[in-house]
């Protein structure tokens, strides 16, 4: 949330076979977004690391009136900083898990 | 519960809830 003013979290990991994950999504410092958004909400959604993009989640929340179109960028830069992050995790892991 | 409220948008599902207290007390 250092940038963005957004944070995402991991919600639930499914086992590291499993490509999909359920994050957590909410702001933190809402000044730095230009649009408006809702305060003290997160919003829980799946993300399959094999076919979903970050890009396409944003839009999808700027649809779904969660934010503004002016912080669809900002959105989509928070969800692919998490999952880049859960990537690196899991190629830590041992194989098999 | 009555504060959880469910979207969906191009076949995904969004959960809308409130932001555990805990969670804004960090940022």
């Amino acid at each position: 949330a250092e940038d963005t003013g957004l944070r995402v979290e991991l919600a639930e990991e499914g086992d590291c076979s499993n490509s999909s994950l359920a994050l957590r999504l909410w702001v933190e410092d809402p000044k730095k977004l230009k649009g408006k958004h809702k305060d003290n909400e997160a919003i829980e959604f799946s993300f399959n690391l094999e076919t979903d993009t970050p890009e396409e989640v944003a839009y999808e929340m700027v649809k779904s009136g969660f934010f503004h179109e002016s912080d669809s960028k900002a959105v989509a830069k928070s969800i692919r900083d998490r999952v880049n992050l859960i990537k690196k995790a899991r190629d830590k892991k041992p194989a098999g898990c | 519960s009555s504060l959880t409220q469910v979207v969906h948008s191009a076949g995904r599902r969004f959960i809308v809830s409130p932001v555990p207290e805990s969670r804004l007390r960090e940022s």
